[in-house]
Order: C-alpha cells, then sequence, then structure tokens
C-alpha cells in the first residue's frame, strides 16, 4: 500500500536552508576584494521514512529509516548536503599581497537524507 | 551571538584579518581566473580547484607579490645608454613552507602599448643581488644575472620565470637579497630615427611596474590524484 506522506508540513522534512554571510557585516570588506559574501546554507528536517524514497538519498538511509520503522530504537536517517560546491576568494593581505584561494566543498547546492 | 571571527579566519587558514593601508590593483589574470572560477561554479561543472588552466600549472593558492624595491638612480641615461637601474623586492616569507612551488614569474610592465612609442629597442638584464648595499652609501651588488631580453619598443608587460631562483631563495637556504634591474636604451643610428632617448627613460621611470605571481600547492588540500581522470 502506497506509504501516506507524513502530515507535517513540508517545511519540517529535510531540505536545504538559505543563509548568506555578508562580508561587510563582518567588517571584512576591508580585505576581501571579491565576493562580497558567500552562501552558509545549511541542511535540516525531517527524514520520515516515505522522504528516502523520493529525495535523492543514499540506499543506506532507506535501510535506516525502514528499521527505525520497524524498531524506534534505531535513529532515524538524518538531512545532510549530498551536493557541495567551492568558493573563490580574492582578498588582499596586511602586505599588499593580492591573493587568490580557493577552498573546497564550502557551499551546500542540494540536501539529503543520508 | 557573537561571531568565532577567529575560528572562521583560522577556518581559511588565516591567522588573523588583514589590514591593508590601501587597495592594490587587482591584476587582470587573478580576476579573469576568479570569475572563470565563479563561472564555473555557477554552471554546475566539477572543477578541479588544484589545476590552474589559465596559467597552465597545478595550485590553489595564488599570490600578486607587489614590489617594495626603489630606483636606484633616476639621472640622466649614462653614456652606455643605460636607462635606469632599480633594486626589486619580494617580501615571500608569507609562502608557507607545506605549499609545493609550482609558479613563479615576475612581471615588469613596461607601461601601455601604443603607436607612438615605437622605440628604441631596451634590453631588459636581471640580476640576483648578492650582496646588501648600505642604505644612502652603496647600491645593492648585482650578482648573476639569470635573464637578459632585447624588446623592440618599450612598452607592455615582460614576464621572466622565477621559479629557480625563488625556489633557492625558499628551500636551498640562499638569503632573498631582492633583484637588480637594469634597462638600457639603445641608440639605432641605422635607422634615422632620433628616438629621444632621454624621454624613453623618463617614460619608463614613471610607468615601470613590476609585480611577481606566485602559485603554490597544499598537498594537504590537493592530493596528486585530485586530477580528475579524462
Amino acid at each position: 500500500a502506497a506509504i501516506p506522506v507524513p502530515k507535517g508540513s513540508c517545511r519540517n522534512l529535510c531540505h536545504r536552508h538559505q543563509l548568506f554571510i555578508n562580508f561587510r557585516d563582518l567588517g571584512w570588506h576591508k580585505w576581501v576584494i571579491a565576493p562580497k559574501g558567500f552562501m552558509a546554507n545549511y541542511c535540516h528536517g525531517d527524514c520520515p521514512f516515505s522522504m528516502t524514497t523520493y529525495l535523492n538519498s543514499s540506499n543506506y538511509a532507506f535501510m535506516q529509516a525502514l528499521m527505525h520503522a520497524v524498531d524506534p530504537r534505531v535513529p532515524k536517517a538524518v538531512c545532510i548536503p549530498i551536493k557541495l560546491s567551492p568558493i573563490s576568494i580574492l582578498y588582499q593581505d596586511s602586505d599588499g599581497t593580492v591573493i587568490l584561494r580557493h577552498y573546497e566543498d564550502m557551499v551546500v547546492d542540494e540536501c539529503g537524507c543520508g | 551571538s557573537k561571531f568565532q571571527e577567529y575560528d572562521f579566519l583560522q577556518f581559511l587558514d588565516l591567522e588573523k584579518a588583514p589590514s591593508p593601508r590601501r587597495f592594490q590593483p587587482v591584476p587582470r589574470i587573478l580576476r579573469k581566473i576568479f570569475q572563470a572560477r565563479e563561472a564555473a561554479v555557477a554552471g554546475g561543472p566539477s572543477q578541479d580547484l588544484c589545476y590552474v588552466k589559465e596559467l597552465g600549472v597545478r595550485g590553489n593558492l595564488l599570490r600578486l607579490l607587489p614590489d617594495q624595491g626603489f630606483f636606484l638612480n633616476t639621472q640622466k641615461p649614462s653614456r652606455d645608454g643605460s636607462c635606469l637601474q632599480k633594486y626589486l623586492y619580494f617580501n615571500l616569507s608569507a609562502i608557507q613552507v607545506k605549499g609545493t612551488l609550482t609558479m613563479a614569474r615576475l612581471t615588469l610592465d613596461l607601461g601601455p602599448r601604443s603607436y607612438y612609442n615605437l622605440g628604441p629597442e631596451v634590453e631588459v638584464a636581471l640580476s640576483v643581488v648578492e650582496e646588501h648595499g648600505v642604505w644612502g652609501r652603496s647600491h645593492p651588488k648585482p650578482g648573476r644575472m639569470f635573464a637578459l631580453q632585447s624588446v623592440p619598443g618599450p612598452q607592455g608587460p615582460l614576464h621572466f620565470n622565477l621559479q629557480d631562483v625563488v625556489k633557492d631563495w625558499n628551500s636551498n637556504g640562499l638569503k632573498n637579497l631582492g633583484l637588480y634591474l637594469e634597462i638600457l636604451a639603445k641608440e639605432d643610428r641605422h635607422s634615422g630615427v632620433n628616438f629621444q632617448v632621454e624621454n624613453t627613460c623618463d617614460r619608463l621611470i614613471r610607468s615601470l611596474h613590476a609585480s611577481l605571481l606566485v602559485v603554490t600547492l597544499n598537498p594537504e588540500h590537493c592530493p596528486s590524484s585530485s586530477r580528475k581522470r579524462r
């Protein structure tokens, strides 16, 4: 039988929450040339069993949600990033050197149950 | 809540928030790489952050160091056509030992390209300084010459590979005492065109701009297999 989607509003379900860090708020605009800030998104929300069947989650999450449905002592699957992207920061140090630095996996693009 | 700025700086591999006195102009090459990276992120394909395709080298940290040297003479050009001598100094202390140096490119920008400064031919000589001068009394002494280049007209950027020189300073124990730059303007008696060597030298002294682009690869962030297999 089709598993009823939980009554809880979608807002409680696992999804990406957007959060923008503006370097000017930190006073970093005095030395960061670009970008003006960056997306510090995060993943949050519930991972009920039904979620794992359509939110691109790992097989392990499906099994864990299934086990949790059978035995609540097994923890639920959790809401985690499943797609990340890098950022580059162009800034100047106290010596006048212009620096371009890349940081891997800094921005959460997608979330899923894992 | 109080933003843990210190932790964030540490996370970005910075001891403390820099406090530059004034912003340096951002060189076109860094702006181009930054914009290409931003576009790649927006476009979606995964990119190899440990390879700088615009420069054709591996690396995940690019630094453009400003020249902190000074002119050694700005008198009239001497008999042998020597236009200017300049002491070049780049503070390499920030280049962490843990990073592997993959590029050190000196750029001498002789000034904007134009149709009316077509000559005279100039010769650019670069040497390593092996003996510090005494401020105000003696000039830094040029040691080994590592580059000599003739340029048809005193204009546009010239690039010199300094990787071996910087490696000597960074890891072979030679002290970084700076570089000695000499530019000679060569009268061209055959062409009959009398280039005003003096004007050329004056303009070069006004427009010369030196910078050093250093690319390093941090093995912690860039394991050797980080390049995607084709």
